[in-house]
């Protein structure tokens, strides 16, 4: 599976 | 979000309202890099294309919409507005030599390999030599407006920020990604002339000028 990587800064 | 993230995104956000500011107030975005003002608009195009498939927070979402909608304001503004004042014979840097190299390592160094990790990535690398045509701009013309220098200032500032929100982040929560913490500390060298100008003269009420 694709890891979805979430990037909390902008 | 810690304190240091906070001001970080709060220069950020000045340094955007300023430029906008500086331009309809004096009519003209003379000084103003349209080039650099492009690159940071495919910035934040690609990086937050993430508007549509993530979700991290309502301060967030906000921020990438005044982000976005500010930089296009700010094109507009430059290319049809104002057009007659841009001073585009000074804005001669060739923003292929960025655009290509950051996207080739956008597909050499990146997390994972999707499309939309690749235009984040892609985003993060552009940033960081997003300022070099108005730094090369300011340079030829050998000096820059008060207020410019303000803008350079807090769009400086907001990286250097940013750095030890990551040195607290690691500390405190383990965060590291060495993608963005590179990239931030070669921007934020980019500016370190410009820092010791702007401290030395600018902050002493002297105009910004080159010897």
């Amino acid at each position: 599976p694709v890891t979805e990587i979430d990037h909390d800064e902008l | 979000m810690n304190i240091f993230r906070l001001c970080g995104d709060l220069s950020h956000l000045l340094a955007i309202l300023l430029l906008l500011f500086k331009i309809w107030k004096t009519r003209s975005c003379a000084g103003i890099s349209g080039k650099t003002q492009l690159l940071f608009t495919i910035v934040y195009t690609a990086r937050y294309l993430d508007l549509f498939t993530s979700f991290v927070s309502v301060y967030n979402s906000v921020m990438k919409i005044v982000f976005l909608t500010a930089s296009y304001g700010t094109l507009y503004l430059m290319f049809y507005k104002f057009k007659p004042t841009y001073d585009h014979n000074h804005d001669s840097f060739r923003i292929l030599y960025l655009i290509v190299p950051a996207l080739v390592l956008s597909f050499i160094i990146v997390h994972v390999y999707t499309v939309m990790e690749i235009l984040w990535t892609f985003s993060i690398y552009l940033e960081a030599v997003a300022i070099m045509p108005q730094l090369f701009m300011v340079s030829r013309t050998g000096e820059a407006e008060t207020i410019t220098s303000h803008y350079l200032f807090a769009l400086g500032s907001y990286r250097a920020l940013y750095i030890l929100n990551w040195i607290y982040r690691y500390y405190t929560e383990d965060f590291l990604d060495w993608i963005t913490i590179m990239a931030g500390i070669v921007q934020t060298i980019l500016y370190c002339d410009f820092f010791y100008l702007y401290i030395t003269k600018v902050l002493k009420g002297k105009r910004l000028s080159l010897p």
